[in-house]
């Protein structure tokens, strides 16, 4: 699975 | 939430803001490369696939919202509304040459394959070279307004400070994620030739004028 992804960021 | 990353966000909404109304005001979208424009909208609408699947904020919802709305907006006064003004003969840039090579490397180079993810890594891929239409178009006609700079500059400027958000959140969150990062880095050295432009002549009160 995702660990380090930044799909908070737009 | 960090300060570099709000500013970088304040400095992407900056940008759109100012060629809306550059193109709103002046009834003229001469200078802007449509291509580019579609890119941004193509880039809004694969990476915020997860509008209503991933919530994060009201925040985070409504800056999305925004940047569509806006994107299609621009898109559509280039298109429709102010469509006799948009300067095509010098818009040449092959569309295909950066959104084939974006899809390939987001089917190979992704977090997940999962149809979501690589929606939202494509967009990156194709974000960080979606500015080239215009530049190319810079280049071309040899000048740009100095409207069309300071939108420039905004709009590079949002991905240099996510740069330092990203760093930032690496040290203080134990975060990082390379597909974003690396693609930000090739974004923001995109527009280096352009910044150096930016600062020397249209900060001094000049024009943008490439040299002869």
């Amino acid at each position: 699975s995702i660990k380090h992804n930044m799909h908070d960021e737009l | 939430m960090n300060v570099f990353r709000l500013s970088g966000d304040v400095a992407h909404l900056i940008a759109i803001i100012i060629l809306l109304l550059k193109i709103w005001t002046s009834r003229s979208c001469a200078g802007i490369s449509g291509k580019s424009q579609i890119l941004f909208a193509v880039t809004f609408v694969a990476r915020y696939l997860d509008l209503f699947t991933n919530y994060v904020s009201i925040y985070n919802s409504v800056m999305k919202i925004v940047y569509l709305l806006a994107s299609f907006g621009t898109v559509y006064l280039m298109y429709m509304k102010f469509k006799a003004t948009y300067d095509h003969n010098h818009d040449t840039f092959r569309l295909e040459f950066l959104i084939l090579p974006a899809i390939a490397l987001s089917l190979i180079i992704n977090h997940d394959f999962a149809v979501i993810e690589v929606f939202w890594t494509f967009s990156i891929y194709l974000e960080s070279v979606a500015i080239l239409p215009q530049l190319f178009m810079v280049s071309k006609t040899g000048e740009a307004e100095s409207i069309t700079s300071h939108y420039l500059f905004a709009l590079g400027s949002y991905r240099a400070l996510y740069i330092v958000n990203w760093i930032y959140r690496y040290y203080m969150e134990g975060f990082y994620d390379m597909i974003a990062t690396l693609a930000g880095i090739v974004q923001t050295v995109l527009y280096c030739d352009f910044f150096y432009l930016y600062i020397t002549k249209v900060l001094k009160g000049k024009k943008l004028q490439l040299p002869a």
